[in-house]
């Protein structure tokens, strides 16, 4: 399984 | 003028020893709220999000707003030299590159005070969109500790699963499998040892072990641990700080490759 990272979840401001 | 007093210095060490296996430096950002922290950890895998209100505070006074990027591990060095039952003072000037921490003990017979040098963090702030959960799960959090430290030993994640019936652990690897299965359970005498789940559906999602361990670091802040899945949506996994505010975590789960 691949581990994606937390910012492609989360917008940045 | 920046000035934060906490009787209970303990509490700010646990915040820190929660935190500083995922980041080397932060930046603490100080208003009249209170001081709240976001950061990345440096694979960019999971977000570290701490809120500190200012009435949660014996003495809070923030003239204006104020970023203190600071290495975490010098920080700890300096709360390494607090005893357990120390009051602490933060203090800083406006546009100061240093910050200083006084430790007064209980009796007021020791006051001791480290200044330490601020740091210019570059850091990028995060937008975290309202979620509707799937699920939110309430656990002791030393069970939960428990639980992701025994499952580790069996593989690299853990798929955590919700359903109505309960919440089951599970992790599979070279020497086998292990799973572990919570009933919900009230207790109203104890209510911090229930275990207690708000289901809109079932959830199944992996995660890496590494990262949960890590956020059980922060087990004694809090009694009580709240995990929110939902699909294709980062993990919450939120310790309350008592009156103070909070210290959530957020993780990316797996995905098929």
């Amino acid at each position: 399984m691949a581990q994606p990272s937390i910012a492609c979840y989360f917008n940045n401001r | 003028m920046f000035e934060a007093r906490l009787v209970n210095s303990s509490t700010f060490r646990k915040v820190l020893d929660a935190i500083k296996d995922l980041l080397n430096e932060a930046s603490f950002d100080c208003s009249e709220n209170g001081i709240q922290l976001q950061a990345m950890d440096s694979s960019h895998v999971s977000l570290v999000s701490l809120n500190l209100k200012s009435d949660g505070f014996d003495k809070f006074r923030c003239d204006r707003n104020l970023t203190m990027g600071m290495n975490l591990t010098s920080l700890g060095k300096v709360f390494k030299c607090s005893g357990a039952d120390d009051t602490v003072t933060m203090k800083a000037q406006d546009y100061a590159d240093t910050v200083t921490f006084m430790f007064e003990s209980k009796k007021q017979d020791k006051i001791s005070d480290y200044e330490m040098k601020l740091m210019n963090l570059d850091q990028e702030h995060l937008g975290i969109p309202d979620t509707e959960f799937s699920c939110i799960i309430k656990m002791p959090s030393i069970e939960f500790a428990r639980i992701i430290r025994d499952l580790s030993q069996f593989g690299e994640s853990i798929v955590i699963s919700c359903t109505k019936e309960g919440v089951k652990f599970s992790a599979q690897g070279d020497i086998g499998t292990g799973n572990v299965k919570l009933a919900q359970t009230h207790n109203f005498d104890k209510e911090e040892e229930s275990v207690t789940i708000d289901l809109q559906e079932p959830v199944a999602l992996t995660f890496a072990c590494q990262y949960l361990n890590s956020f059980t670091k922060a087990t004694p802040l809090s009694n009580q641990v709240k995990l929110s899945m939902c699909e294709n949506v980062p993990l919450v996994v939120e310790y309350q700080i008592p009156e103070l505010g909070h210290l959530r975590f957020y993780l990316a789960p797996k995905i098929e490759e």
